[in-house]
């Protein structure tokens, strides 16, 4: 579904240059829940941003299917964005004067589709914020901000989701009612799912894990187990 | 160090109306490391904001030492938070104008005081930031910006520090080091801290943990074990 061949993204130059990716080869099936992991600051958000098109690499190449994603022009990668690929930020990225229901359902509005109503009340009751949806980022705790986020990207069903830590701020039950939800998702709908993660439970919702430091690929286990 | 009394939070009236906190009496020892846990959306933060004179509650009080923070002014209230509150945030809230070593000093700055060199290496060191000072927040990973939003509350030594999920973003060994390194802060410099966390391991390096669901405080446990 998603790969990178010799992937390398550099920071600055001479001796305070950062070697974000260092020649990352990495391939994710379709159909398959993977997890990425590694210290911090060891590349795994600059890895999701630059497969999902939102960042470019110094060298190297990236494909969503048989998508180049460095030979699109500007406007076939951001409707490649908008229709195929779902993203989950580190940091959210809501935006700060629509409601939860609206920043859900944003993606879906921006490419002309509208919502599977039964799958959207679906997604809002398992992230269990039935009862926030009228409610703007500010007048949200940390963890349901995450779960707003969480639910635009599943929403959408899109070919394949990037999510980056999204349970970071949930307390284990939260985040393992989410975790469930992801693997059910690929599991019987086919979803394809890249999850970077800190936590070893999470990464055990996952069929496999890649391990990530300085840049660099160290290496990768099937079925993880916590 | 800092207790509440009958503290009450509510948003909103009517039958939107949200209590985050219902009648909260909790009291934090000086010198004492305390963790606080609960599910996401319990009132955790909102605690943390109010007994930190971020957010007035709807009734009840909250005291740093025996100052009624309900009583104080807008102005004595900014001093008091300036020179005796250090606080990490759930989103960091780091200026992105400024580099990471900036930031860091910020509070002391504002606070007309210049930092102890020995202990802001140390704090710096421990947390993993020399070589990322000169960096400004949109330059650091999601890890290394909160490292920055710790060592901020860190540096100062401030009469207490209350951080709001301080580990979430980081791999378990950044965040071990970080716990350590507060915890020796507790035993050896008698600092006080209240912590907020979602992860069993981060509550174990805590002296007592306090159980909050509804908004309401629902147990505690003294040396807790993960
Ligand atoms: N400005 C606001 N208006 C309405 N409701 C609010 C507002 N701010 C917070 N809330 C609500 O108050 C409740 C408590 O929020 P709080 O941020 O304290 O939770 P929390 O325990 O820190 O959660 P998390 O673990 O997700 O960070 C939540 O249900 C939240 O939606
Ligand atoms: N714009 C930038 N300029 C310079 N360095 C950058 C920039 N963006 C990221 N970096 C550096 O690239 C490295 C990798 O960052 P990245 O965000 O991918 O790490 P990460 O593995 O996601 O970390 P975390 O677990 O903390 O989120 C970090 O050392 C970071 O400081
Ligand atoms: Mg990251
Ligand atoms: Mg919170």
């Amino acid at each position: 579904a998603a790969r990178s061949l010799n992937a390398t993204k550099i920071y600055g130059s001479g001796h305070t240059e950062v070697r974000a990716l260092d020649d990352v080869s990495v391939s994710f099936e379709t159909g398959q829940f993977s997890a990425i992991m590694g210290p911090s600051g060891s590349g795994k958000s600059t890895l999701m941003h630059c497969m999902a098109g939102l960042d470019d690499l110094t060298s190297g190449s990236v494909f969503i299917g048989d998508e180049d994603l460095t030979k699109l022009s500007e406007r076939a990668l951001t409707l490649l964005r908008r229709k195929q690929i779902g993203f989950v930020f580190q940091a959210f990225n809501l935006i700060p004067t629509l409601t939860a229901l609206e920043n859900i359902t944003l993606p879906m509005s921006l490419a002309g589709d509208s919502p599977d109503q039964a799958w959207l009340d679906q997604v809002v009751g398992t992230v269990g914020l039935s009862d926030r949806l009228s409610h703007r980022p500010n007048e949200l705790s940390g963890g349901q901000q995450q779960r707003v986020a969480v639910s635009r990207a599943l929403a959408s069903r899109p070919r394949i989701i990037f999510a980056d830590e999204p349970t970071g701020n949930l307390d284990s039950r939260t985040g393992a009612e989410i975790l469930t939800f992801m693997a059910d998702a690929v599991r019987s709908l086919g979803q394809t799912i890249v999850m970077v993660t800190h936590d070893p439970v999470a990464a055990s919702y996952a069929d496999r894990v890649v391990f990530l430091a300085d840049g660099k690929v160290t290496g990768e286990m099937l079925d993880p187990t916590s």
